[in-house]
């Protein structure tokens, strides 16, 4: 484990944290994306199969866990809870997204390691997550302010994976035969997508004005 | 490269 795995693991924890955190003190999921929490919930049962099967670390299996757990808790409280379902912007969160899905699974079983069932839906889950944040982008596009703990959510959920860059890079030239171009490529997509939003939360928080994205 | 190797981040 390398710091910059290490600080990937805990910006990605910590935006779980803000967005549990805006839906239970607000009460509200207004700006979130039920789709792109449909994704990730899905990017996590697939990727996290071997969670009964492997043990790696007592590290490893918690936040295993806390990811599985907290997307579905998020889906579900989106979804159902009383007070929350009521602020879904349902008419707004209109991406097409199980084209996502197709399109990720497509591509596993084209492009994978192994031809097994756990390699197949590893890589289906490297892809999805890749694209999983594009339901989320459109809706910041289309709500007109965003509010501070949605827009902290999704510079974090970003910057994780830049994190995880850094990491596959550090074992590259510290360990022997580390290549992993399947998660290189589509780690580079997933913080690509995110890079105009980095720059209108940068120029947000420079003229310390509200965060809105060009529609 | 084992598979749990491989398979060692989240």
């Amino acid at each position: 484990m390398n710091v910059f795995r290490f600080a990937g693991d805990m910006t990605h924890l910590f935006s779980v944290l803000v967005l549990l955190l805006k839906i239970y003190a607000t009460k509200s999921c207004s700006g979130i994306s039920l789709k792109t929490q449909e994704l990730y919930a899905l990017v996590f049962l697939t990727r996290y199969l071997d969670l009964l099967t492997d043990f790696i670390s007592l590290y490893n299996t918690v936040m295993k866990l806390v990811f599985i757990s907290s997307s579905l808790a998020i889906v579900w409280c989106m979804r159902a809870h009383p007070v929350v379902r009521r602020t879904y912007d349902k008419d707004q969160d209109t991406f097409r997204h199980y084209t996502l899905v197709a399109g990720s699974l497509v591509l596993a079983l084209l492009f994978h390691d192994r031809f097994t069932i756990r390699e197949v839906c590893w890589a289906f889950s490297i892809y999805l997550e890749a694209v999983a944040i594009l339901p989320q982008l459109v809706l910041l596009q289309r709500s007109r302010n965003v509010d501070n703990l949605t827009g902290q959510y999704v510079f974090f959920l970003g910057a994780y994976r830049a994190f995880y860059i850094l990491n596959w890079i550090y074992r590259y030239f510290t360990e022997q035969h580390f290549s992993r171009w399947i998660p290189w490529i589509a780690g580079l997509v997933q913080t690509g997508l995110y890079a105009d939003f980095f720059y209108y939360y940068y120029l947000s928080w420079k003229n310390n004005v509200k965060l809105q994205l060009p529609a | 490269l084992s598979a749990v190797t491989k398979h060692d981040e989240l």
